[in-house]
Order: C-alpha cells, then sequence, then structure tokens
C-alpha cells in the first residue's frame, strides 16, 4: 500500500501553480486525490505534462482534465472496446497508453495536453485500495518529485479507524531539520491528520535557487487497537467488513522445506545473497519448528533425508551445509517440489512431525524448469496432486527472467503465495522480509461464519493461514439495507488447541464516533466490498479451475465497470480537447498485469545496463563472414 | 560463416561456426506453416591460406515464399526475383528499391539488401566486397533476420529453430585457453558443452569493421547446441 506522486512537470514558461496530495483512509480503505494546477505563462501554446506514481494494488477510478472551464473527464470501459479508440489514437500517431511500471511498487500514469498561451490546466487523478497489514503496519507511502517550485504544495492525509490507532508514524527520506517541523501530525483515539506543507522559499534548495529539495518518499505507518478475539466488524450503509487479527495468539509451528534452485544462472550474487539470506533465515527459525533444506539444478540433494528439529546444533550443521551451496547445472524444478512434497508427506506419515503444526515448501528459484518436466502446467498438476492440499507451497522468484505466473499460479494452488524477487542490492533483504512474513502462522484453516439469511454476497471468507503481523478481511453485502446486527463465528485450527470464536456484530454510528466530520466518504465500505470482490474474482480467473474462470472474469469486469475501476479487463478513455489541426485524441489508462510489468522491467534492464551491446529490442538471428 | 543468436530478453548472445565443403547448400530457414524457406551455398577462398585453414562463407541465398509465390536468388553478383512467372534483376551497383503488393525491396548500392515480406519476415543480406585481386577472400554475403515473430512454433533450420527462443544455463566460469576467453559449462538441450566466452561480429551498423558482441561460442559446428548436427541441414538445391 503506496502512493507515490508527481505533479505537472514544468519548463520555464510553466508555473507550477498547485500540487496536492489528499489521502483519505477510512477503516483501511484508502481514497486518494491528486491534484496539479498549472498555467501556461508562454506567448504561444505548449504542450503541458501530468506525471503521477500510484501503487500498483490500486483501482484509478477517476481522472479529469479542466482546461479554460471546460472538464474533460475520463470514462472506465471494457478493455476490447477501448482499445478500438487507442488502436485510432496509435495510428494517427499518438501516444496513447498513459499507464506504466515503474519500480518494484509503483505504476506511473502520465499524460499530456496542449495549452493556450496564458491558459490554466487542473488535472485531477483519483486512485482507491485496500491497505493490507504487514508486519504489524499499515503504509502509506506518497512519492514525491515536483521538478520545480511549486507556488502552494501540500500532502495530506485523515485516517479514521473506529478501532482506534496504536500508533501514527510520520516520515519522508528528503526531511532535512528545517523541515521537519513542518510535518504535522495530530493523532485522538480514532483519527489522525497528517498534513506537509512547505512554502516556496522552504522548497529551495538554497535561498534564491530554483531547485526543490522536495524530492523522495512520503511515509505514513500506523496500526490500530485489537481488542477482543472476534476482530471489528462494522456494518454501514447496507454493508459490512470483518477485519481480523486477534493479539496474543500463540504461533503454530512449522514445518518448513526450502527448496533453492543452484542452476547455473545463479551465479554470482545471487547464489551469494541466497547463501546469506538462507543463513539469516535459518537463524530466526524456532526450536518447536522442523526444517529441512533440498537443493537443485538439474540434479536433486538433499542435506538430510528427513525433516529435522530446529535445535541450536542441528541449526549449525545446516548453516554450514549453506555455506557450501554452489551454483551449478540446468533447472529440474518439477523433481526438486515432488521431492519436497514426499519428504514432508513420508515425515507426517511417520509421525516424525508435530501433530498441530502447519507443513509448507518454500521455492526458491529463477528460472524456467529446462531439465526433467519442461511444461510448466503439468509442473503445476504434478505439484497439486502431490501436495493433494495438505501443504502450503510459497515461490520466491528471483530476477526477470523468471515465469512469474507459473510460481503464481502454482502457489495460490496450493495454499500459499507467491513473490517477486527483484535483482539489486538488498535481495538478500527481499528474501528474509518475505520469509519473516510467512514465518509466524498463528492460526490454519481459518473459517469466518456469517448466517446466510443476513448475509448476500461475500467475500472469500476461508483462509488457509493467519500469519502473525498480517490481517484477515471479509466483507459482504447485507440481505436486508436496515440489519445493525448479526451473528459472527469464526473458527481456525491453533497451537495445542482449535481456535473458536462467536460474537455479535452490530452497526456503528459514524456520527458518534467522528461528531465533527460532516462527510469521511459515505459508501467506502461498499467500494471496500467491490474492491476485494474485484482482485478476488481476478485471482480466480488467473488460477482457479476451469469452469470458474469464464465466470469470475465476467463477473470482474461487470463489478469494474458499475464501480468505474481500471482494473487489468477495463481501461479508463480520456479523450483529449482538439488539437489545432482539429483532431481529437483519445487516452487510454490500463492496469498492467504482472507480466506486463514484469516484460518492461526487462526492457528496462536492458537498456540501463552499461554491459548491454544489443542495438534493438528485436533478437537478430545472423549469420555472416568473418 | 558465423552464426550469432541474439538474446536480448538474457541480455546475451549464443555463437557457432559450421563449415563443410565449399558449393554446399544449408537450409537457415524452413517454416511448413508460412511456407517460407532460405537456403544458403557456401563457397571457399580461392586458394589455401598460409595458414593452411580454409575459411567458407555464404556466397548465394534461394529464399522462398510459397504462399505469396515469391522467390529470390541473392548472390554476390546480383539480385534475382521471381514472381509470377516474371524474373527482375537488380545489381549490387545500384541502389534501387522494388515495392510490389506483398514485398518491398530495398538495395543500397554495395551494401544491402532489406525485403520485408508482408505479413511475414523482414531480413537483410549484407554484401562484403573485398579486394578483387586479394589473393585469398572472395566476396561473400551475410544473412540477418529482424523479425520473426510472425513465424509459426514449428519453424526449424539452422537459424530457424532459435526464432521461438532457447532455454540454457552456464555455470562453472574457468580459465580457458587464452586470458579473455574463459570457458564455462552450458546446459542446453539435455547436454553439458564446453563452451567459450568470445566476441563475434555483427557488420550491421559497419559493414567493414563489424562490431563487437560478446557471446558463448559453441565449438565443433554448434554440436549440442543445434538440433541435430550441422549434416542434417545439407539440402540439395537452393530452392
Amino acid at each position: 500500500p503506496r502512493r507515490q506522486t508527481r505533479g505537472a512537470t514544468t519548463s520555464l514558461q510553466v508555473e507550477v501553480q498547485s500540487v496536492t496530495m489528499d489521502c483519505t483512509v477510512t477503516s483501511r480503505f484508502a481514497h486518494t486525490v491528486m491534484t496539479s494546477k498549472a498555467l501556461n505563462k508562454a506567448n504561444s501554446s505548449q504542450e503541458i505534462f501530468f506525471e503521477v506514481e500510484l501503487p500498483k494494488t490500486a483501482f484509478i477510478s477517476n481522472f479529469s482534465m479542466e482546461i479554460e472551464g471546460q472538464v474533460y473527464v475520463g470514462e472506465v470501459k471494457e478493455k476490447e472496446k477501448a482499445k478500438k479508440q487507442y488502436e485510432k489514437a496509435v495510428s494517427s500517431g499518438q501516444t496513447a497508453g498513459l499507464v506504466k511500471a515503474s519500480g518494484r511498487t509503483m505504476e506511473k500514469f502520465s499524460v499530456s495536453v496542449n495549452i493556450a498561451s496564458k491558459s490554466e490546466v487542473t488535472f485531477v487523478l483519483t486512485y482507491e485500495e485496500l491497505l493490507q497489514r504487514k508486519k504489524g503496519q499499515y503504509e502509506i507511502l506518497t512519492r514525491v518529485k515536483p521538478k520545480s517550485l511549486v507556488q502552494e504544495f501540500k500532502i495530506v492525509t485523515n485516517i479514521y479507524e473506529p478501532q482506534g490507532l496504536a500508533f501514527v508514524d510520520a516520515t519522508a527520506t528528503f526531511l532535512s531539520n528545517d523541515l521537519l517541523p513542518l510535518v504535522e501530525k495530530t493523532v485522538t483515539d480514532k483519527k489522525a491528520h497528517i498534513s506537509f506543507s512547505p512554502t516556496i522559499e522552504q522548497q529551495r534548495t538554497c535561498p534564491g535557487c530554483d531547485g526543490t529539495v522536495i524530492d523522495g518518499d512520503f511515509f505514513v505507518r500506523y496500526d490500530v487497537n485489537r481488542a477482543g478475539t472476534l476482530g471489528d466488524i462494522q456494518i454501514v450503509n447496507g454493508y459490512f467488513v470483518h477485519f481480523f487479527a486477534p493479539p496474543d495468539l500463540p504461533r503454530v509451528p512449522k514445518n518448513a522445506v526450502f527448496v533453492i534452485d543452484k542452476s547455473g544462472s545463479m551465479f554470482g550474487r545471487k547464489i551469494e545473497q541466497t547463501r546469506e539470506a538462507l543463513l539469516a533465515i535459518l537463524k530466526d527459525l524456532h526450536k518447536e519448528d522442523y526444517f529441512a533444506l533440498i537443493e537443485f539444478d538439474h540434479q536433486i540433494s538433499a542435506w538430510k533425508e528427513s525433516l529435522t528439529r530446529a535445535t541450536m546444533d542441528n541449526l549449525a550443521e545446516a548453516m554450514n551445509y549453506v555455506k557450501n551451496i554452489r551454483d551449478q547445472g540446468a533447472t529440474d524444478i518439477n523433481a526438486a517440489l515432488l521431492r519436497a512434497v514426499n519428504m514432508l508427506a513420508k515425515d507426517r506419515q511417520e509421525n516424525r512431525l508435530p501433530e498441530r503444526s502447519i507443513d509448507m515448501i518454500i521455492l526458491l528459484t529463477d528460472g524456467m524448469p529446462n531439465s526433467g518436466e519442461h511444461n510448466t502446467m503439468r509442473i503445476q498438476e504434478n505439484v497439486r496432486a502431490a501436495t493433494g492440499g495438505n501443504m502450503s507451497l510459497f515461490c520466491l522468484g528471483f530476477g526477470n527472467d523468471v515465469d512469474y505466473s507459473f510460481l503464481d499460479v502454482m502457489s495460490k494452488q496450493n495454499k500459499g503465495l507467491a513473490r517477486r524477487i527483484f535483482e539489486a542490492a538488498d535481495a538478500t533483504l527481499q528474501l528474509q522480509g518475505f520469509y519473516e512474513e510467512v514465518a509466524n502462522p498463528l492460526l490454519s484453516e481459518v473459517d469466518l461464519h456469517y448466517p446466510d439469511n443476513a448475509v448476500d454476497v461475500l467475500t472469500t471468507n476461508h483462509f488457509n493461514q493467519l500469519f502473525n503481523g498480517s490481517e484477515i478481511v471479509v466483507a459482504g453485502r447485507l440481505r436486508d439495507d436496515h440489519m445493525d446486527n448479526f451473528m459472527v463465528e469464526v473458527m481456525g485450527q491453533g497451537f495445542e488447541e482449535d481456535f473458536k470464536v462467536q460474537g455479535q456484530a452490530s452497526a456503528v454510528d459514524w456520527g458518534v464516533l467522528y461528531p465533527d466530520e460532516d462527510y469521511i466518504f459515505g459508501d467506502f465500505t461498499e467500494r471496500l466490498w467491490a474492491y476485494l470482490t474485484i482482485q478476488q474474482l481476478l485471482d480466480t480467473s488467473r488460477s482457479g479451475e476451469p469452469n470458474e474462470k469464464a465466470n469470475a472474469t465476467a463477473k470482474a469486469l461487470e463489478m469494474s465497470l458499475q464501480y468505474n475501476f481500471v482494473t487489468p479487463l477495463t481501461s479508463m478513455v480520456v479523450t483529449k480537447p482538439e488539437t489545432e489541426d482539429g483532431t481529437d485524441s483519445p487516452l487510454i489508462a490500463d492496469k498492467l498485469t504482472e507480466e506486463q510489468r514484469q516484460q518492461s522491467e526487462r526492457v528496462a534492464h536492458r537498456y540501463s545496463s552499461p554491459s548491454s551491446y544489443m542495438p534493438q529490442l528485436q533478437p537478430t538471428y545472423l549469420v555472416d563472414g568473418d | 560463416p558465423h552464426f550469432i543468436i541474439e538474446l536480448p530478453d538474457k541480455n546475451d548472445a549464443l555463437c557457432f561456426n559450421i563449415n563443410d565443403r565449399p558449393g554446399t547448400i544449408f537450409n537457415l530457414v524452413r517454416d511448413p506453416e508460412s511456407g517460407i524457406s532460405v537456403n544458403g551455398q557456401i563457397i571457399g577462398d580461392k586458394k589455401t591460406p598460409p595458414n593452411g585453414k580454409i575459411n567458407t562463407y555464404f556466397w548465394r541465398f534461394g529464399i522462398v515464399h510459397q504462399t505469396l509465390g515469391v522467390r529470390l536468388m541473392v548472390s554476390t553478383q546480383d539480385i534475382s526475383v521471381f514472381q509470377g512467372g516474371k524474373r527482375v534483376k537488380l545489381l549490387w551497383s545500384d541502389t534501387a528499391s522494388l515495392k510490389r503488393p506483398n514485398m518491398d525491396l530495398l538495395v543500397q548500392k554495395d551494401r544491402s539488401l532489406t525485403v520485408t515480406l508482408k505479413d511475414s519476415v523482414k531480413f537483410v543480406i549484407l554484401l562484403h566486397k573485398v579486394w578483387q585481386k586479394h589473393p585469398y577472400h572472395r566476396d561473400y554475403l551475410g544473412f540477418y533476420t529482424l523479425d520473426t515473430h510472425l513465424f509459426s512454433s514449428s519453424v526449424h533450420g539452422l537459424l530457424g529453430q532459435f526464432y521461438n527462443g532457447i532455454e540454457y544455463e552456464v555455470t562453472d566460469l574457468r580459465p580457458g585457453a587464452t586470458p579473455e576467453k574463459p570457458d564455462a559449462t552450458m546446459y542446453v538441450r539435455g547436454h553439458e558443452l564446453n563452451v567459450t566466452r568470445g566476441l563475434q561480429r555483427d557488420f550491421r551498423r559497419d559493414v567493414k569493421n563489424g562490431e563487437d558482441v560478446p557471446c558463448w561460442f559453441i565449438h565443433s559446428n554448434g554440436n549440442g547446441l543445434i538440433d541435430g548436427d550441422a549434416t542434417d541441414y545439407i539440402v540439395s538445391g537452393l530452392f
């Protein structure tokens, strides 16, 4: 959950009058409005650019441009329909795509418009997302790069959390001792207000200079209070949302098999970083945990033939083994995973593992299978059949050559999740960070029940695990708009005993909670429900059963259109004002898929590589003389 | 002749040489679905150079597009286009262009021929002119495929088999015969090969000197990297 922003970009003849990032978070649902206003001071018309970055987990829900009193508003359309306009724009030489991948977590939205002399333009972009709790906190990141001094610059964040705020932190990478006092933070029990608004003089790199110091990341991090084991259920306007992350649950021991790709392509920094991360991860294992190490290239070898308790002596021995992992050979993912599954299954069968413990496989790989079974769909089928739904598979895809969607689908089919690890100096930390997120399971097989006669359309209410520091969120529509209470039951498997809790959900009176607020944003629970439902439908459309996929896609499209969300199935069409030659030019804002992001990074990587000798994008196959 | 397979996704390239007796014709590309084939004939030096090694080069290419009914024969002397029972002959000594509904040809005098066949392929043939009185070497040609995305998945041939990508891994980097050319082990198509890091030249931008392309060199006529061995690609005629 991050935000990233740039204001309207400038030449000397453009005055950026204001840049405002206004984020309102209501019960983790963030609604951000970015506004930028610029004046063309030149004596002729010129192009003015608006570039902002938004989290890849967010959906754009609105975009508009106001030029000389005329407002041009974006319209969300089915992707195929929008594409026709896109093709028209491309054929007339326009750059029609507005959204590009940017870094690991962001997407860049950029648009330009031709503005008459002495005229103003106002851009407004709105997007929404559900903040995810990771390692015990929610995070809002605003990346600001206004590129020039701005008359009125403002970042404002308002947080409304009926559960009460446990802490709120605001920091920024560009904050000097001079700027630090400008961050205003007001936190009351259930509300926080953070603002940062430097004057034009305070933005200057030095007195009289035109450069700006405002260039970097602005973070707001917070968590909510957690009382009671049932979690927090909020009923608003005929919809409800249930946040479940009970405090003080003991962790469940885990049995983790680490499956490490050491094939030739892991050569160099990647294998070094893998060794470093594994050493740190082993140190963090709890003594109740069991673990195994399997390294593979085109051959598979295990440290030991069964899982081993994480005692000090065993960990020391394992660390020595890890220090000697060397890159070599090709990549046989299929055989490596099946070996891990068999090892866990055999140890379970022979009662070597604690009865109440969670079985997981953590695969780290950087490439496509090119030894043994090559067909990724058959590998998915083999692994799914082998695990039989009895263990979780977490996949770490290292670098840009990895087929991330293959790993993503395979993880989801096996009660796990996948994460991309970017090749960079911090890869070790990325690996450790992912491990920390999943290292401490608190509950497994969590079911959240709501009465059928009360709840109509529900998001996923079964979760394979609840991890320490995370949160389960379920939202639903109520059958009766006026219903203000119903029974809730949560069940799961915890350490030593089953977890079961029942309670009553009651509507909260927002007028009492926030008496001074006339309006927060009234339909947020409904939009949170829609956002969550669409995300889950998109997941099903990629990794579900074949018969589910088409239905899920159709339903996700219908809801994206209904709620005006730019998702991978829809596009936002913005028609720019007519140019001097009398043509108007539609622009399209899309939502990138992970594959598109990865592809763009591959290209970016190539162009940025100093050793790159490739003169063009297309591969060339040639034969010539010496 | 030397072959270079550029793999931008991997920021890497593979290369190998194929040599045989002068006069041998090799199939470079064959796509049964689109009906495209490219064959090339090699020629040797005028006589054995002092180092005793006879180099071979491509001097003639035969290109067929069955669906479009086009045949091209490109040699170091001239370029012939056969279509609809007619023949058009172009000379390397002229800059010329030929525009047809299904085909564009552009000859840059004494330098290159660019061919675009509609909805199928784009390639460049370079002419390497050698001093006519050179005691050993002759003129020769280079063949560069520029756009392969419209070929089918069944495309094959010495170049064509790589159009749909190739999976390989390189490991165990170690000192080679010369310090700047380390050896390594390559795992490809189920084989474990000894390969050498080296340079080959791409002459598109500088037809005289070429530009160095770092690549993994596969020894022994590309054995292990190519499907089968080089003799499997020998054909009896240019068309």
